[in-house]
């Protein structure tokens, strides 16, 4: 299950 | 983590950099907007709210204090500070930012990834971020003389968004799921807007003449 994409660029 | 995207972060950082010990060295912000410190100071007070939140790692917790802590500097240097505020050129740098902050802000409310306050403001800060230079490239036309170091800021800016282009291509390759067409299109439009910065800004490097942008 695809986890909702955290922003984890700057 | 990938080489552009590393790449890109160091050039966003010595952008800032660059301009925060220039301000702070000769005490001079001469060529610099305001406006363009103030958008870009917001830009990262509505994308980083997640500090406090969501730990993604040491790097980019660390890079987000950075960034915020030199982008208030920036602003309260030009704002605040009794020599420094002296050279700031308030008639020439007349760009209605709020022009900008409104659209941006209707915008990130009709499209976005999802329908929460966290998430409007990041969608808020993507679309800022896209004209934040908007303000300083008006600047650069009126003085037409830009002195090295605003030309090279506006320069290494245009530089980290177009390594940031290569990364979006990278991790669209790489990790299937990194769809985030929002970005890349905000992303694309910013790059655009430099392109013609830096098509004058070669031109001088290479004949070696002094960066004049046509009016």
């Amino acid at each position: 299950k695809q986890q909702p994409q955290i922003h984890d660029e700057l | 983590m990938n080489i552009f995207r590393l790449a890109g972060d160091m050039t966003h950082l010595a952008s800032v950099l660059v301009l925060l010990l220039k301000i702070h060295t000769i005490k001079s912000c001469a060529g610099v907007s305001l406006k363009t410190q103030e958008l870009y100071a917001l830009v990262f007070a509505t994308r980083y709210l997640d500090i406090f939140t969501d730990f993604i790692s040491v790097y980019n917790t660390v890079m987000k204090l950075i960034f915020l802590g030199s982008s208030f500097s920036i602003v309260w240097y030009i704002r605040r500070h009794k020599i420094v505020r002296r050279s700031y050129d308030k008639e020439q740098d007349t760009f209605r930012h709020y022009f900008l902050v409104l659209p941006c802000l209707l915008l990130a409310l009709l499209i976005h990834e999802k329908f929460t306050v966290k998430e409007l403001l990041w969608t808020f800060s993507i679309y800022l971020e896209a004209v934040a230079i908007l303000p300083q490239l008006v600047l650069l036309q009126r003085t037409r003389n830009i002195d090295n170091l605003t030309g090279q800021y506006v320069f290494l800016l245009g530089a980290y968004r177009s390594l940031y282009i290569l990364n979006w291509i990278y991790r669209y390759f790489t990790e299937r799921h990194f769809v985030h067409w929002i970005t890349w299109i905000a992303g694309l439009v910013q790059t655009l807007l430099y392109a013609d910065f830096f098509y004058y800004y070669f031109e001088s490097w290479k004949n070696n003449v002094k960066l004049q942008l046509p009016a």
